[in-house]
């Protein structure tokens, strides 16, 4: 069939900071992601699933070493842009599953949440596209969820 | 500089569907996609940025003609997971910015939240990978967006 997958990977460098309750209006991704930037701190990924009652969450991840700092550079914009509160979770694992011909990936996100429930892995935050599957887990989890990941999809490595 | 972009594209054939409220317990995502999956509905994106206090809010993004079903499917798991509400977006737009290098892509995505800043454009749902950084916004406001993003890196065509 022509669903390849290039590889199955584990990154354990990871933490997240999350904002939560940021007014759902133009001008608030531009202003947190430009200060976060000017902090000088790398992002990987960023989240946003939804928004409630005018208000969102967004979720990003950053090397370990800069999650502090990521958090102290989100609560300076507390009096400009407001928000509830920043969390974070200073200690992540991202399983990817990239892969050729993923268009039909619906079927491999389905396969990836089963592997990781199977293993009674919770998953904190999740991130697909057609080219890409990431789940966040706790850091503790890294290992075993990949393991659970490779024998998932051990037919199917390009 | 070594930082290309492969395309910018504008999609408009989408809906969103947000589950509110889900338990943040190992399987649920697995329950839902599956429930989905086996009703035969297609789903491109699915995002999940947080969990607060022990519940969280996955949104996945289908072809528009498949919401109602979509809706009703996860309606159909209200009494075996438990969730507080389905919300959906019947028509949005989304925006995908792919590239070669993409790897200090936080520079890329800053820069498309500016770009659609500046045209007063909301933000709905965010999904940024190292690979593909998508942006969801209103289903009327495509082109506009679009136009934004080719005006933002005119000059990073690969
Ligand atoms: C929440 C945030 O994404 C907001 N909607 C914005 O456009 O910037
Ligand atoms: C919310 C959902 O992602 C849940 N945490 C799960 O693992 O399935």
């Amino acid at each position: 069939e022509d669903l390849l997958i290039d590889g199955i990977s584990l990154d354990e460098t990871q933490a997240t900071v999350t904002v939560c309750g940021v007014p759902d209006q133009p001008g608030v991704a531009d202003r947190v992601f430009n200060e976060v930037a000017d902090a000088g701190i790398f992002v990987d990924m960023i989240v946003q699933s939804f928004s409630r009652r005018d208000s969102a969450d967004i979720t990003f991840s950053v090397p370990r070493a800069d999650v502090e700092k990521s958090v102290a550079t989100v609560e300076r914009l507390r009096s400009t842009i407001g928000f509830e509160r920043v969390t974070h979770l200073p200690s992540v694992a991202k399983l990817s599953v990239a892969g050729i011909g993923l268009r039909s990936h619906g079927g491999i996100a389905v396969r990836v949440f089963k592997a990781l429930a199977d293993e009674d892995i919770n998953i904190a935050m999740i991130n697909t596209s057609e080219m890409q599957i990431n789940v966040v887990i706790d850091g503790e989890a890294g290992s075993r969820g990949l393991a659970a990941l490779q024998k998932q999809f051990g037919d199917m490595r390009a």
